[in-house]
């Protein structure tokens, strides 16, 4: 895969994503 | 569809990916395929709708193909962008091969790639991406008889 | 009375009459009634904030989706918990130091302008 993409992780499952605190802002202070 | 679904995880050696005739990489029967036969699951990192809008932006700043976003349905989001499985390698055609199914599996929804018709071996696996319209187009190079001219 | 809207919310989170509770990703719940001219204030009890968890109050209007935080886009003024950043249009901005936490009441007020 690294040959493709180097930063792409192969799964073997959908994986749930885990939303982070400040997903929808585009800044923050 | 349960037991069919774990099943896939151990005929990995049907399908292979490779250069496609199409664009970049593709994927390709190792053995011929009957129709209706399941092929692939469509996996990656499941997320909201919004989420999936805000990442088609970031992608598009950052000259990253969004095409790896697929639709479970109006509030879910299959993302293979970064985290997936070789279905993301399925090139588009006007005439594909193969269709999507949303299955329900333990309350879960997953996307698997189906086959249409019988695909022989060294076929390229193809789907019907559906690219909502827009102004700028994107030339499609399926080269498919009932090609449409454009991805969008 | 003005409550929690049982529809204008989104549908993951847990609404009981004057009271919402979210988890996971930011969601929003609006009130049954809105206001349009005049100058208005509300309250809210924190009542429980999880270690890590955050939320956002403020004002909005009924085009800003749901399923996003208040404060996403054009259409809602948020107010968060951590820092106390006040947020619209997604852009976040010093405004009350320290921020806000479980067991504080937060009030909200909004200047409109009165018709003639």
């Amino acid at each position: 895969w690294s040959a493709f993409a180097p930063e792409f992780q192969e799964l073997e499952e959908n994986e749930k994503y885990i939303e982070k605190e400040g997903e929808f802002d585009m800044e923050d202070e | 569809d349960f037991f069919k679904i774990n099943q896939l995880k151990f005929r990995k050696k049907m399908i292979k990916f490779a250069r496609s005739r199409i664009h970049g990489w593709g994927l390709y029967a190792m053995e011929t395929i009957a129709q209706d036969e399941m092929i692939v699951e469509y996996i990656g990192q499941k997320i909201r709708s919004l989420v999936a809008d805000e990442r088609e932006k970031a992608y598009e700043r950052r000259g990253i193909g969004s095409s790896y976003l697929f639709r479970i349905d109006e509030h879910s989001v299959i993302d293979a962008t970064k985290r997936g499985n070789f279905a993301r390698f399925i090139n588009h055609s006007c005439q594909p091969n193969c269709y999507a199914k949303v299955l329900t599996i333990e309350g879960d929804k997953r996307i698997v790639i189906y086959s249409r018709s019988i695909i022989n071996k060294g076929e390229e696996i193809t789907y019907d991406y559906k690219f909502p319209i827009e102004d700028d187009k994107i030339d499609c190079l399926c080269g498919a008889k009932a090609c449409r001219g454009y991805l969008n | 009375n003005v409550i929690v809207s049982s529809n204008d919310r989104a549908f993951q989170l847990t609404v009981a009459n004057y009271s919402v509770t979210g988890f996971e990703g930011y969601a929003m719940a609006r009130a049954s009634h809105g206001v349009s001219k005049g100058t208005w204030y509300f309250e809210v009890y924190f009542d429980d904030q999880p270690d890590d968890s955050h939320v956002r109050i403020g004002w909005s209007q009924v085009h800003a989706p749901l399923q996003a935080c208040v404060g996403y886009n054009k259409f809602s003024y948020g107010w968060r918990s951590k820092h106390g950043t006040k947020f619209h249009d997604a852009k976040g901005k010093k405004y009350h130091f320290g921020g806000f936490k479980q067991g504080d009441t937060l009030g909200c007020l909004i200047h409109l302008p009165v018709d003639k």
